[in-house]
């Protein structure tokens, strides 16, 4: 791992005596290609060095008896720090219902975390109401709709083919004469490259006007999401950011490059195929997981 | 060497940011790199960048290794199952798959043995309703085994020659779910002589270098033999197919390029190579 790589490098290099610059750049390097093979984003990384750079020529490394162990607590807190805080909270609107928009790529785990997103809230004393405003993948309603039942949160939907901005509109306006008070939007997979479907989201945001447009990204996902983060965050805006399948041993570099783009909070993380496995995001086992 | 203008570090620099930025990874890429600097080394003194890419090109089709096609028998029912994690497009690409052989004038049978995840068995009817192919398929919750052995009777009994069956999406870290799949091509193998033909990984090719560990645990699991490389008609360039093929032997045979019915074509190692570097 990391550590022992590290350790290793600064043991042949202060076998030479004195530390230098040049010798912070060889350990640096080790690091670079550890968040490289995190799938942290090649530009991401690259500034990620730089700032690193910085503290690891200075004393604390250079004075060091166990300089590697330096390098290694200077890149985790940094990284960290990148991570962003703990806020793993909804934004509440002043005026129920909140409405809660679940964006992002096809496949990425929207209309699973509605459903893990409703649970949790429910068991917070919320009165939830899922929205399946997916009207053109297949059984994409009935799949919310199954979910929906197996966390006992109501679903409004109408059929496949209508418009997901309709029953988007329809779903905030059921929410407000039934009294519930957050409204949670399942909409379709789509590419970010997609003109047609990215102005279909900017609509339906200008219709509802959500407290929350969250982007699920899939923790496995390499290079690609730095082009999605940040093109779904200038179409549309995001509030934050949901990181799905980090139960499975991807390192997750996707987490920062997404972050660095964007600066928007990774609100949650999905941890399995359950309606439990949604949990709050923590900054620290983050960088940790990423640096390996 | 007056002309190693073209030749220098900032351009290798450069090369690498490309490489690494389509997920070719760390090792794929320095490999790709020292053949380069091997080839660059003999090359002709005058050439240029251009001399450079498309030598490059020709490491990444040496890499890519020839085009290998579906597998098909000869006599009875093809039996194709489709692997991989959750979410990569298995179901849509069954679809696809279904559709392509109907067009053929073949009998295809898509096998529902996703049991588990919400309405997987609905989204494959309606897909097998596209693509004019039969559905096996059990209740929610069945045994994915017993699919398996569903399709395959209803294949042998209705002449059908294909049996294209999809599969739950797992984790290949769920050592129980590795474990039923493994149940699932035992079921295939004991009801038709050679099955499973064709083992199909189906990768995202948005996927970083996680792809290679889901390839290797999946291949150690199942014998995969080959990939279907999803949502190449996004940004993601799927360079990962670099390491899989290089590493484990597994070539890619189709690749997805939208959610569409006709969105499925046989993998063209020489456009993908080109694709890295547009
Ligand atoms: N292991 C694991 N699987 C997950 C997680 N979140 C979602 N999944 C699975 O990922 C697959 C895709 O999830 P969906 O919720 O259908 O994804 P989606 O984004 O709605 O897909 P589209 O609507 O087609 O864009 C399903 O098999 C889910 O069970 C997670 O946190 N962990
Ligand atoms: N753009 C694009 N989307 C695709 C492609 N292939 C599949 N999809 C989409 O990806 C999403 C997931 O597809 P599925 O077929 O449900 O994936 P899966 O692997 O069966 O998912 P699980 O069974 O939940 O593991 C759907 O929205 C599909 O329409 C492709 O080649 N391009
Ligand atoms: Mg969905
Ligand atoms: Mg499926």
């Amino acid at each position: 791992n990391l550590t022992a790589r590290l350790q290793e490098t600064f043991r042949r290099l202060r076998g030479k005596g004195k530390l230098s610059e040049r010798d912070v750049d060889e350990a640096l390097r080790e690091v670079r290609i550890a968040l490289l093979e995190a799938d942290v984003n090649f530009k991401v990384v690259r500034d990620f060095i730089a700032r690193v750079r910085e503290r690891a020529c200075g004393q604390e490394v250079m004075a060091s008896l166990t300089p590697g162990q330096q390098v290694i607590k200077i890149v985790n807190s940094e990284l960290t720090e990148l991570m962003g805080g703990r806020e793993s909270k909804i934004q509440y609107s002043p005026k129920p219902p909140t409405v809660i928009m679940l964006v992002g790529l096809q496949g990425s785990g929207k209309t699973t975390t509605a459903a893990k997103l409703a649970n949790l809230l429910k068991r917070q004393g919320k009165h939830p109401l899922l929205v399946a405003s997916d009207t053109r993948r297949p059984a994409a309603i009935r799949q919310l709709q199954v979910l929906g039942e197996k966390v006992g949160v109501d679903v409004v939907a109408t059929r496949e083919g209508d418009d997901a901005v309709r029953v988007a509109k329809q779903g905030v306006a059921r929410a407000a004469a039934i009294g519930r008070d957050v409204v949670i939007i399942d909409t379709a997979g789509r590419l970010h490259i997609d003109d047609e479907l990215m102005d279909e989201l900017a609509r339906m945001k200008g219709e509802v006007n959500p407290s929350e447009v969250l982007l699920v990204v899939d923790a496995m996902t390499g290079q690609d999401a730095v082009n999605v983060a940040g093109t779904f965050n200038e179409r549309l805006g995001l509030s934050g950011i949901i990181l799905t399948k980090l139960d499975g041993d991807a390192r997750g570099g996707a987490a920062l490059s997404a972050r660095a783009v964007t600066g928007r909070p990774i609100k949650f993380v999905g941890v399995g195929e359950k309606v439990e496995s949604l949990e709050p995001f923590h900054p620290d086992r983050m960088a940790s997981r990423i640096l390996g | 060497l007056g002309r190693k203008v073209a030749l220098d570090d900032e351009f290798f620099e450069e090369l690498e940011a490309i490489l690494l930025q389509a997920d070719v990874g760390v090792k794929a890429t320095a490999r790709l790199l020292r053949g380069l600097e091997a080839r660059a080394a003999g090359a002709r003194p005058g050439g240029g960048a251009n001399d450079l890419i498309n030598h490059l090109k020709e490491e990444v089709l040496e890499m890519l290794g020839p085009r290998e096609p579906l597998r098909k028998t000869p006599s009875g029912a093809t039996v194709i199952m489709v692997v991989g994690v959750n979410g990569t497009g298995k179901t849509t690409t069954v679809g696809k798959l279904g559709y392509r052989f109907r067009r053929e004038g073949s009998k295809v049978i898509l096998g529902a043995s996703d049991t588990f995840r919400a309405a997987a068995i609905e989204q494959l009817e309606i897909w097998g309703e596209r693509a004019g192919a039969d559905v096996i398929r059990h209740e929610e919750g069945g045994d994915p085994g017993a699919v398996a052995y569903d399709a395959c009777q209803a294949a042998k009994a209705r002449r059908a020659d294909y049996v294209i069956l999809d599969t739950a999406g797992r984790l290949h870290t769920r050592v129980n779910l590795m474990e039923e799949l493994k149940k699932v091509r035992r079921v295939v193998e004991r009801e038709i002589p050679g099955a499973p033909h064709e083992v199909l990984l189906v990768l995202d090719a948005t996927s970083g270098q996680n792809a290679i560990a889901q390839a290797r645990t999946f291949k150690d699991a199942v014998e995969v033999t080959g990939i279907a490389l999803t949502k190449l008609d996004g940004t993601a360039k799927g360079g990962v197919v670099l390491a899989i093929r290089e590493e484990l032997g597994i070539p890619v045979k189709l690749v997805g390029i939208g959610e569409g019915l006709e969105d499925l074509r046989d993998f063209d190692p020489v456009e993908f190579a080109e694709a890295l570097f547009a």
